[in-house]
């Protein structure tokens, strides 16, 4: 079973094309293993994006020296997928 | 005693749990519900269809499929509460009753059985088929990037590996073969209507070129009712637009393909994003975005049942 312990989902606000650009370019880097939930597309859409671990510090160091603004919209994500076991289990149990 | 009554419709289910739903709703509906399997997926598990009709001989049919991009569960629990929301309303709501007098219905709940499986057991995160493509070191192809609409243009990655791949040619997945199959010898296909999650936008033609669609002006209209109907109960807000213009150039989706078929009433839903889950929305919100997203489809649904071509 594949786990995602420390793995983050960053919400990224692009303000303009040109910052669109850039995360198009961070998605090209397949070495990060970025997994694109919103894909970078207009600046009035968010860029919801999973990060794993190891290569969080670069995205985030990425993203500040190039002023884009970003939120963490899961900070730990097994912690939801643990709750979303435990829901289903009470579920089948009830 | 197992029956619909006992289904917990506000739960995410496993792949046999869902099936076995649908066969409890199709015998407590009978008179109007039958279980059809239209096709195996790769890993030979059955695509199966409910197939909502109260008789006649090859009547105009409205399909509406979910879950073809496996992880975005609330889609494929959103299909399940929608497919015993029809069962159970038709004779009661007029609006359900009257357009399955002139129509058909058909419902695809699972349209990715084996990534659904995947996402239950080994990575919550998978998204694609998992077709092993010849010589690749990757497994699946993006099943909303395979069908043959600008197959294989912008928006799609050639890339076995990518989340995107569109695959060695269009149609190559059989759930998307099976689909096409099954429409093209129903032959009276007038509605193709697909959920996805998530990020609240309803939209029609195209995705694989830039260009207004013939209809744009039906459809958009169309769209923006919708998106209201859904808005209504809860506030949840959808954009509204082609692919194109609303989020970027995507080839080999579904709607367009449906679209240059000439099933006119095209549309893919992206269900809502509460801003803290993305497609991971807990099990709560799966009857409040059913419930939302049947009054969008039902908008649609009626529009096409007093405007058949």
């Amino acid at each position: 079973l594949e786990t995602f312990v420390g793995h983050q989902v960053l919400r990224i606000k692009a303000s303009n094309e040109e910052q669109i650009k850039q995360l198009q370019l961070l998605e090209a880097l397949e070495h990060l293993q970025l997994d694109f939930w919103l894909n970078p597309s207009t600046p009035a859409l968010p860029v919801d994006v999973r990060i794993p671990f190891n290569s969080l510090q670069a995205v985030k160091v990425f993203l500040e020296s190039n002023n884009i603004e970003y939120s963490i919209l899961i900070e730990d994500l097994q912690v939801v997928l643990d709750e979303e076991k435990q829901d289903m289990a009470r579920s089948q149990q009830r | 005693e197992r029956g619909s009554n006992t289904f917990n419709y506000g739960a995410y289910h496993s792949l046999a749990a869902i099936y076995e739903e649908l066969d409890n709703i199709a015998q407590e509906h009978s008179s109007i519900v039958s279980k059809l399997k239209i096709g195996e997926s790769y890993e030979k598990r059955p695509l199966y269809v409910l197939k909502f009709s109260t008789g006649g001989t090859n009547r105009p049919a409205i399909w509406i499929d979910a879950g073809i991009h496996s992880r975005e569960w609330v889609t494929q629990a959103s299909a399940v509460w929608i497919a015993n929301k029809i069962a159970s309303d038709y004779g009661s709501d007029p609006s359900i009753t009257s357009l399955l007098k002139k129509m058909d219905i058909f419902l695809l709940a699972v349209t990715n059985p084996d990534g659904y499986e995947f996402t239950q057991t080994k990575n919550r995160m998978w998204r694609k088929t998992r077709s092993k493509i010849q010589g690749s070191l990757c497994v699946g192809v993006d099943p909303n990037r395979n069908w043959d609409a600008g197959f294989g243009g912008p928006g799609a990655s050639n890339n076995p590996c990518s989340d995107s791949y569109h695959g060695p040619n269009a149609n190559s997945e059989v759930e998307v073969k099976s689909i096409v199959d099954f429409i093209k010898n129903h032959g009276n296909t007038v509605a193709f209507l697909t959920l996805h999650s998530y990020s609240q936008l309803l939209m029609y033609p195209y995705g694989y070129k830039c260009t207004k669609p013939a209809d744009y002006a039906e459809l958009d209209t169309l769209g923006r009712a919708a998106a209201s109907s859904v808005r209504s109960l809860y506030g949840t807000a959808y954009k509204v637009g082609s692919i194109c213009s609303t989020i970027y150039q995507a080839s080999g989706g579904s709607i367009d393909w449906s679209y240059d078929y000439g099933i006119k009433y095209s549309f893919a839903f992206e269900l809502r994003d509460t801003g803290s889950y993305g497609f991971l929305l807990p099990a709560s919100q799966i009857i409040p975005t059913a419930e939302e997203t049947w009054l969008g489809l039902k908008t649609i649904m009626e529009h096409v049942r007093d405007n058949t071509y």
